[in-house]
């Protein structure tokens, strides 16, 4: 049984890379053959795990504009069952194109089609908006998983969302939903994460991770070695939490 | 002498809102007539200091559409010499609006003219992206703050930044320029931010400013009382820190 999951967020800053990076490798190390797919002008993802791959011949971009096949455009990593269909700043330009020319945002489900059998999971970081990226992922994937830190604006950013993955529903893609809410930089000894924790399992109850990622400096640091912090510090608080999330997630599939 | 900052980074929760909020209140405190501009769809900058003022009749997405003057798009705060330029999330539809009419993005520009002469500062607040609303930002005003946070992805996510501002510079506003780069969420203890510290220094030497914003509880838990920090914990760390930048930026003027 193959699952997709979009993880997005408009709010900026929350930890979508990190956790889109590190739950394709959690999957990957459970055997899992997974596409990590960088959705994001920025290439976050992309330069996240440098260290596991090694040139860049194409990517979200060619894939998108149909200049080459999905095959050329994905490249395997050194970690065993994850691929990356990686990404860069020329996207910006593809967001663009889109709004001009009334895109319905099926660019990124066309362009994966072919290859979706060779894949148990694909997992898709998102840029911070809702707009044609975003919305291409979404039309992409049947599943959401919503990196939440547990501040204010963050919390306040959770409606807007949901009215989104609501409207993608009637519009784009019926079967897309929230599969589940992760805290993430989570510090428990603030009332503010307590507060937050507590208003986002009352409004989205059962939706909430039990799972929760700590802040932790080993996952600040990771992306500076090219690796995701379950490889670059396995032993780290920020690592372990990132597997038990994993499971967490395949315990609910 | 009046001077306009656009408060911008594509790179999602580096502190743009935190610091347009309080460096609007600090040039309001110094009582320089300051007006603050919310052009995020995600409107945290008008959640941020919802204390301050009243309702909302209207903002930044009428007053760009022509919909409403700019008098009656500006609301007054009960902070002496502060004002602000609300938004809300239909900004997101001014957003695919601008990328299909090609637009020359001076929307804002124009929309600010008649009232330029009332402000000594116009600060204005830009989404986690190098799209319209950005755009629209470096056209109306003539000096770049750049909120860094002191990690990986934003040190990486500079020269993307650059780039943007000298094409900028080229095709739309030939007086934009890097103002400073200020560090956020800068916690000295840990090797990642002396490292992006020394790194940012190098590149863009005599740019960042001496002042940065430490890690501070008191600052993330601020917009939940709908205050900048200054007001909200007046003797915190974190306040202190952006009155010493909003003192040295003035310095730097
Ligand atoms: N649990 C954590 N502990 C410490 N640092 C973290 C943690 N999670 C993420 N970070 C760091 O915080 C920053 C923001 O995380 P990340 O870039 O993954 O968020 P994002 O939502 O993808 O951002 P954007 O909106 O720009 O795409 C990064 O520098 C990352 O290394
Ligand atoms: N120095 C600080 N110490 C502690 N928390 C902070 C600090 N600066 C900002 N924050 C918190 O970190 C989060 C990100 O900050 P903020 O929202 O200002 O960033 P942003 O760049 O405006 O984000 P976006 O890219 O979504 O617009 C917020 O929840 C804010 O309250
Ligand atoms: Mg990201
Ligand atoms: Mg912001």
């Amino acid at each position: 049984m193959s699952k997709n999951y979009a993880i997005a967020m408009q709010k900026g800053g929350v930890g979508k890379t990190t956790s889109a990076i590190n739950l394709a490798a959690g999957f990957a190390f459970a055997d899992y053959r997974t596409l990590l797919v960088d959705l994001d002008p920025q290439g976050n993802t992309t330069s996240g795990i440098t260290a596991l791959f090694e040139e860049v011949s194409g990517g979200a971009y060619e894939l998108l504009t149909g200049a080459i096949p999905v095959e050329e455009a994905i490249i395997e990593t050194s970690l065993n069952s994850l691929s990356l269909l990686p990404s860069g700043p020329d996207l910006n330009s593809l967001r663009a194109d889109m709004a001009r020319s009334n895109s319905d945002f099926t660019e990124l489900k066309q362009g994966l089609e072919e290859i979706r059998a060779e894949y148990d999971r694909i997992i898709i970081d998102c840029p911070p908006s809702l707009g044609p990226l975003t919305l291409n992922a979404f039309a992409a994937v049947n599943e959401v998983l919503i990196p939440l830190q547990a501040e204010y604006y963050a919390l306040e950013g959770l409606s807007q969302l949901y009215s989104t993955i609501e409207r993608v529903q009637e519009r784009l893609n019926p079967r897309l939903k929230l599969f589940a809410i992760l805290l993430t930089m989570y510090d428990r000894r603030t009332n503010l994460a307590r507060d937050v924790r507590e208003e986002v399992e009352k409004f989205f109850s059962g939706q909430v991770l039990k799972t929760s990622i700590p802040r932790n400096v080993k996952i600040s640091e990771a992306p500076g070695y090219g690796k995701p912090v379950i490889l670059h510090a396995p032993l780290s608080r920020g690592s372990k939490s990132y597997l038990r999330a994993t499971e967490e997630v395949i315990y609910r599939e």
